[in-house]
């Protein structure tokens, strides 16, 4: 598989909604 | 110029090393009541951050996450042949279907937040990691080994919140699936095991503990792994908080306050903070979904479905296929982002065609297109954006596609996998 590694995550906000099935990216998020 | 501005970024050199700068913090983590700060574990915001846990150089920090990839994909390469098997046989209960031993490797690329554990609260700096499940820190009295971590090893029997689980009980059961090793049982007590990629492992017992995120985020009778037999490159932290999906992580023990919604920013350089955050309050507005893959289904992973990807404004000429027939998840704990063969080929040529005007550097480790940026005061690099399945586009942000070992070598952060079906 790719992998989306942490390098290309910094200043991501990311987000994990488990129930509901998904995974979320905005810009500038720290 | 206004189309250079907008396909560019021009970055200072000196920003692309780490400096010695003060700490800043996140002023999210600090304002935001499930919030805790990120941090690099040995950056200038950690404590961590002296002594004999002096941080890996970067060559071994690539060489230890090629360790973690390679057993991500043994353990999804195991998953789908299983799958397959089932699909001409009986089916096997789920426990059957997963990997016996692996788990993923630590790497050393690593990010820190400090919880509290037991009663009266012992703070301890953990790993966050969305490539596994298992909570756990060293514990007192370390019957066999302990590596060497910072902060005071946690004792149970200071705690007055510590209860050891019973081998008879569902959740020692449930250790299959979060740790690919079934639980044992010690004078009727669930003993856990797990081991890494790389031969770093944690065996402990299996236990209910008080663990407090924030002063108003407490949880009562959290599972985790209180290790008493430890080893491995864990760099001077006292465990690892587990934030995969199965359910034994954390977001699965804690779905009824934060429905299994967290996110995190992780920090661009050593000296500031990021935040890792349970709960959808806060959440930014432009955030944009795209669904979880089914290609983790089965396993505790996050799976995404890459559809495209663009260099300096250009969507780069990809068959759909490249991405789809290998899939990609998205890890927390990996360091460099790891492509198709064909799909990283294609974002070389345009980033090369981009940086012409820089002289090239030896590849170093799994790195293989640098630059020697000496004598240079700013470099313009072309941006970088990811297309993902439900019209999700992201762009990277400028630390995020350049890798720096040192300002004469200075390379693109991306690596390619041995083949396009791994």
């Amino acid at each position: 598989v790719a992998i989306f590694g942490n390098v290309q995550q910094q200043t991501l906000e990311v987000v994990y909604d488990g129930r509901g099935g998904r995974v979320g990216f905005a810009p500038g998020g720290c | 110029s206004k189309r250079y501005e907008a396909d560019f970024h021009t970055i200072e050199v000196s920003s692309l090393l780490s400096s010695s700068s003060p700490c800043v913090l996140s002023p999210k983590a600090s304002k935001t009541k499930s919030s805790l700060h990120v941090m690099h574990a040995h950056g200038t915001c950690s404590h961590l951050s002296s002594g004999k846990n002096a941080i890996p150089d970067r060559v071994e920090i690539l060489k230890r996450d090629q360790a973690r990839v390679d057993s991500f994909h043994a353990k999804l390469s195991k998953t789908t042949k299983t799958a397959t098997r089932n699909a001409d046989r009986v089916r096997q209960r789920k426990s059957a279907d997963l990997p016996a031993k692996d788990g993923s490797t630590i790497g050393s690329g690593n990010y820190i937040v400090t919880v509290g554990i037991g009663t009266p609260k012992k703070d301890l700096s953990l790993i966050f990691d969305t490539g596994s499940d298992l909570t756990w820190t060293q514990c007192e009295p370390c019957v066999r080994t302990c590596y060497s971590q910072k902060e005071p090893i946690f004792n149970p029997s200071s705690s007055s919140s510590y209860y050891n689980v019973s081998c008879s009980s569902a959740v020692c059961g449930a250790l299959s699936s979060a740790t690919g090793n079934s639980g044992s049982c010690s004078s009727s007590t669930c003993v856990y095991g797990i081991q890494y990629g790389d031969q770093s492992f944690s065996v402990g017992f299996l236990a209910r503990e008080k663990l407090t995120l924030t002063s108003s985020d407490i949880f009562d009778g959290f599972y985790f792994g209180c290790g008493e037999n430890n080893q491995g490159l864990f760099n001077g932290v006292a465990g690892l908080l587990g934030l995969g999906r199965d359910q034994l992580s954390f977001p699965s023990q804690t779905a009824s306050r934060y429905n299994k919604v967290f996110s995190y920013c992780l920090p661009s350089s050593a000296a500031t903070t990021g935040h890792l955050t349970f709960g959808s309050a806060g959440l930014s507005r432009s955030v944009k979904f795209t669904p979880l893959s089914s290609v983790t289904d089965g396993t505790s992973f996050y799976g995404l479905d890459i559809v495209g990807i663009s260099v300096a404004g250009q969507k780069l000429t990809i068959p759909s296929t490249v991405f789809s027939s290998a899939g990609a998840l998205i890890d927390s704990g990996t360091v460099i982002t790891r492509l198709p063969p064909k799909a990283y080929s294609a974002l070389k040529s345009a980033f090369q065609a981009s940086m012409s005007r820089y002289p090239t550097a030896p590849a170093v480790s799994i790195l293989d297109t640098c630059y020697d940026l000496t004598g240079y005061r700013t470099v313009a690099i072309p941006k970088v954006g990811f297309l993902f399945s439900g019209g999700v586009d992201v762009e990277l942000d400028a630390t995020g596609i350049l890798y720096a070992l040192k300002i004469s070598q200075v390379c693109l952060g991306f690596a390619s996998n041995s083949d396009d079906s791994s």
